[in-house]
């Protein structure tokens, strides 16, 4: 969806790093 | 002109990943480009192998090896680059990229015996087959090789 791309996107282009990107998206995934 | 490895829209608009091969007397050089609806190129690798390497490129090619990959939901590609160093022996690089931003990372080396590259559905792990039909997997972020 729009918002696990925004944080892929965030990601991809390393403005976040992988433990915050896990954390997101498991709060996703509740 | 070149071989089509992947299509896929971005922004609407379809692209396509293409190799482009040139065989040389002293060589093979090996182009790998993204080019869009109008024909717009975008040079994303620019390599030169060894006669041997170039015409493996041409076998992986022939025998309708999949080089590249888009994993899902569809917002990053992951391609093979072929390399030849000359003080090393050669190997293909995986190479995953953020098709919006242009991003790209270095996910692996793998050997040339790689004939599929395959995501999970899960979008974070890049799934490669050799021609034994050996499987493993990587992580989409470069973290490496995952068990």
């Amino acid at each position: 969806d729009a918002r696990w791309l925004q944080l892929r996107s965030w990601r991809a282009r390393g403005l976040i790093d992988a433990e915050v990107y896990r954390r997101y998206r498991q709060r996703m995934a509740q | 002109p070149g071989n089509c490895w992947q299509l896929f829209a971005l922004r609407g608009r379809p692209h396509a990943l293409l190799a482009r091969v040139s065989h040389f007397s002293f060589g093979t050089n090996a182009k790998l480009l993204l080019v869009d609806s109008e024909g717009d190129e975008n040079l994303l690798y620019d390599g030169t192998l060894a006669p041997g390497y170039g015409r493996a490129l041409d076998a992986l090619e022939g025998m309708e090896a999949r080089l590249s990959t888009l994993v899902p939901p569809g917002d990053i590609l992951v391609y093979a680059e072929p390399h030849d160093p000359p003080a090393d022996e050669a190997y293909l690089r995986l190479v995953a990229r953020h098709l919006e931003s242009g991003h790209s990372w270095p996910l692996a080396r793998v050997p040339w015996t790689l004939r599929r590259l395959g995501a999970d559905a899960s979008g974070e792990i890049v799934i490669t087959t050799d021609n034994k039909g050996q499987q493993r997997r990587f992580d989409i972020w470069g973290d490496g090789e995952l068990p």
